[in-house]
């Protein structure tokens, strides 16, 4: 019952003959790795693992890599194959394949690997991104993605390549442009609680869109205050937890971005937990210690956030799209 | 010309190993972005 969650897709398919993998499609990172048989850890054995021996279309190219993602981490080494992703068939895609992938965290991802949608300019080993193969192999009719993720149930949320799915989202959409064409990265002018604008990104705030982070992550400067005016303690563990009684009293947060104003309403941010009968409601808020790499401090929208707005990803225009989410 | 992909939503990590009874420490979201420091 818990609203701490990851969006997943299907599969993607390795040819020739198809091997089938589920992946986390990620807006934070740039690489595509899948488990592979070369990796024999706890983590690679609870996973589907590609088998490049079964594919008569790969190739390795002898470069290896590390992948940091926080939650967990990955080494691993590079090929190229023919991926498959929702019926978009690229050739000569680079994929990683995992060769070590320590600890306890992957174990229980329900995923085999990760699908990088961010730019070309953060990818390990220089290896070309899925989203831009698709652009240089004109595979799109338009060089958009766009998320739409489900508050609901398992299901429901979809991910749309070469254009958005206008029945997603209602209202207008609202443009900003990417600040750094990085991450998908950017600007945020204003932060308001209830309507009032608070003045702590003043001098300019920065926030990079992840749809592979859970929670909405604020700068650690402002999590006190936050926490305050939301009027949640400090629990374990760095959760923040509030009287599940008082959600109805509890402030909208809005960012404003490019001159609009994108509120979160307390549903949006508080998660209610069931245990042993009882309610607890934590705040899907956690705080960054890291700033940003202009300086300024850093959000990042997670899927707390995106949960709330439709987000496009506007690969000709570099700029980001947010709509509320149907 | 719109390709539409379904996702299937699962618990994060965080909180599959939480129900496990294993509680990670808190660990900065933003370390992933910064792979040369980490």
């Amino acid at each position: 019952s818990s609203s701490d969650y990851m969006y997943i897709n299907n599969y993607a398919d390795y040819w020739n003959t198809p091997q089938s993998f589920q992946v986390l499609f990620d807006t934070g990172s740039a690489n595509l790795w899948v488990d592979s048989i070369y990796c024999s850890t706890q983590a690679c054995n609870a996973h589907t693992k590609f088998n490049p021996q079964q594919s008569s279309t790969y190739s390795a190219n002898g470069h290896t890599f590390y992948l940091p993602y926080g939650a967990g981490s990955l080494y691993g080494t590079f090929g190229y194959d023919t991926v498959n992703v929702g019926s978009i068939v690229i050739n000569h895609q680079e994929i990683g394949l995992s060769t070590n992938e320590p600890g306890q965290n992957f174990v229980v991802a329900k995923f085999d690997g990760i699908l990088g949608l961010s730019y070309p300019s953060i990818s390990a080993g220089g290896e070309t991104p899925v989203m831009d193969n698709m652009i240089s192999q004109n595979l799109l009719s338009a060089n958009i993605f766009a998320f739409y993720l489900s508050r609901g149930g398992q299901q429901g949320s979809v991910l749309s390549f070469g254009g958005m799915d206008t029945n997603l989202y209602q209202g207008q959409i609202y443009w900003t442009p990417v600040t750094s064409e990085s991450y998908w990265q950017i600007g945020v002018h204003g932060f308001e609680i209830n309507g009032r604008e608070t003045g702590w990104c003043s001098q300019g705030c920065q926030s990079i869109v992840d749809t592979g982070t859970s929670a909405l992550t604020a700068p650690s400067q402002l999590i006190g205050h936050i926490m305050q005016a939301i009027g949640a303690q400090e629990s374990h563990y760095g959760m923040y937890m509030v009287d599940c009684s008082q959600l109805n009293n509890l402030p909208t947060l809005s960012f404003v971005i490019s001159g609009v104003a994108l509120p979160l309403a307390p549903s949006a941010y508080i998660n209610q937990h069931y245990q042993n009968g009882h309610q607890f409601c934590s705040v899907g808020i956690t705080p960054t210690y890291l700033p940003s790499r202009n300086g300024q401090p850093l959000w990042i929208f997670g899927d707390v956030f995106l949960r709330e707005y439709y987000s496009i990803y506007d690969r000709t225009n570099n700029r980001l799209g947010f709509a509320s989410a149907a | 010309g719109i390709v539409r992909i379904p996702l299937r939503k699962h618990k994060s990590m965080r909180e599959a190993l939480r129900e496990k009874g294993i509680e990670l420490p808190y660990q900065d979201p933003a370390l992933k972005y910064q792979p040369d420091e980490f």
